[in-house]
Order: structure tokens, then C-alpha cells, then sequence
């Protein structure tokens, strides 16, 4: 099921975004 | 450091929920010891960090793109750009959505700009002699530079530019890259073909996309694209 797949994903892409935020920031 | 931990995470993560047997995971951090089964139907292709130079020189444009894969085409995309707090995202045939912590609205993709106003998002590298002349010749002559392929395709989302044009010289974009990029821009009624109007295909021989690579908001996709080729053809008669 597409919806159920693109649920873990959009979760998967917002935490992989604060790790780089993370870096990028020093924090 | 940054790009290594946050592929490792995103493959442990996509991995631990839909395992290896119907799945291929393709990342740029570990694409050359994969080499390479892919006999999956369904291949996740995964770039941890678009926009390293810009990462380190601090432009803050940078974005995570995945993409899911089915018969060499995107079905599924993300492109996350922490900076802006925002990941957009598409499915294939259900549109394309900009999620950010306050709010998440469909984004769908109008401009009735004559061509001469239209806007070229570019690069601030990979620049080479025959790009520059085609960047040159293009009736549109308004530029703003944006590191990372995400996002120049989030400022086209965004109708902060119209055009994206990649021209391969000695190296390409690679598949990852590109594919989710390209299904958040034409789920959102935009146009990411070849310079010769033909589809992109992902996940086949070669993980490089050479060429000439055109996307923009739509309107003009064919005439430009067709003046592109005859400005391409000029450079090169005149090479000759």
C-alpha cells in the first residue's frame, strides 16, 4: 500500500533532516 | 560524517520496515560496494545529502531526496530541506504536497510569465563551457543560484524560478540525484524530461544520467527544450 509506505517515509525524511540540521548547526 | 550517518539511518530504517526480499536500497554512500543485484521489482534510491559542497559552505541549501523505484520510473518521493523546515512529498497519480511543522497543503503549479521573464535556477558549480553557452542563448536571461537539485526544483515548487536545466560534460547527475526531485516537480504539474522530450529512466545499466536534462513549471517545456537542442547544435558546429 503506496500510503502506508509514503507514511514511514515522510517520518524516515523528517528525522533524517534534524540529524543533518544537527550537523549543519554544530548541535 | 553528517552525509555517512544520516544514509545509515535512513537505510536501517527503510530496511527494518520493508525488508530485503521485495526491496533493493540504493544510496550514494554505499552504492559502489553494492555493486550490484537489482532485480527487485521496487528499489529505493537514496541521497543522504544533496548539496554537500553547499552543506559545508554553509549556503544552507541542501535537502535528502528518496525515491522509491517500480519499472525505472519514481512512484514515491521525499525531498526533506531541513533549513526550511519543510519536506515535500509525492506519490504517483495523487499529486504533490509541501509539509512543514505548521501546516500541509497540495502544491500545484501555475504561471502565465511570457517567456523572456521566465527564471533558470542554476548552479553555482558544475559549470563547463557548453552549459554556459546554452545558459547564454536561452531567451530567458533571469538567473538565481541555488545549490543542490532539491532544492532548485523546491524554488520552482515554490515559483521562485521556472527552469532547471542540467547538461552533463565530463561527469553526470546520478539516478539519485534526480528521481525524487523529478516526481515532486511533475506531480505538482511540471515537466522533467530529456532535452528531446523522452522520459528519464532510473535503476538500469548505468546510474549516470548523461545528457541534457530539462524541468520546469510546464509552460514552454517543448519550445524550450527544442531551442535548447538547436542552441547545443550551434555550440557544437561552431566547435568543429
Amino acid at each position: 500500500d503506496l500510503a502506508e509506505i509514503l507514511a514511514i517515509a515522510r517520518d524516515v525524511g523528517w528525522k533524517a533532516a534534524d540529524i543533518l540540521h544537527s550537523y549543519y548547526h554544530g548541535t | 560524517i553528517a552525509d555517512i550517518t544520516v544514509s545509515q539511518y535512513i537505510l536501517q530504517r527503510l530496511q527494518a520496515a520493508f525488508g530485503d526480499e521485495d526491496f533493493t536500497y540504493i544510496s550514494e554512500e554505499t552504492y559502489k560496494s553494492q555493486l550490484q543485484e537489482q532485480n527487485s521489482q521496487l528499489v529505493w534510491l537514496i541521497d543522504p545529502l544533496d548539496g554537500t559542497k553547499d552543506f559545508i559552505d554553509k549556503t544552507g541549501d541542501y535537502a535528502i531526496h528518496i525515491a522509491l523505484i517500480q519499472d525505472h520510473r519514481p512512484i514515491l518521493s521525499i525531498v526533506a530541506v531541513p533549513e526550511a523546515e519543510t519536506i515535500y512529498y509525492a506519490t504517483k497519480d495523487s499529486g504533490t504536497f509541501k509539509e512543514t511543522p505548521k501546516a500541509t497543503v497540495p502544491i500545484t503549479l501555475l504561471t502565465e510569465k511570457s517567456i523572456e521573464d521566465l527564471t533558470l535556477v542554476v548552479s553555482r558549480s558544475h559549470r563547463h563551457e557548453r552549459l554556459n553557452y546554452l545558459l547564454q542563448h536561452l531567451p530567458c536571461q533571469n538567473q538565481k543560484a541555488v545549490g543542490s537539485v532539491g532544492c532548485k526544483i523546491a524554488t520552482i515548487l515554490e515559483q521562485k524560478a521556472d527552469i532547471y536545466i542540467s547538461l552533463s560534460g565530463k561527469s553526470a547527475p546520478k539516478d539519485w540525484d534526480i528521481a525524487a526531485p523529478e516526481l515532486i516537480l511533475t506531480e505538482a504539474g511540471g515537466s522533467f524530461t530529456h532535452f528531446d522530450g523522452s522520459p528519464l529512466r532510473y535503476n538500469t545499466d548505468d546510474i549516470n544520467q548523461w545528457g541534457g536534462l530539462f524541468a520546469s513549471n510546464s509552460n514552454y517545456h517543448q519550445i524550450l527544450c527544442q531551442e535548447a537542442q538547436r542552441i547545443l547544435l550551434e555550440f557544437d558546429n561552431l566547435k568543429r
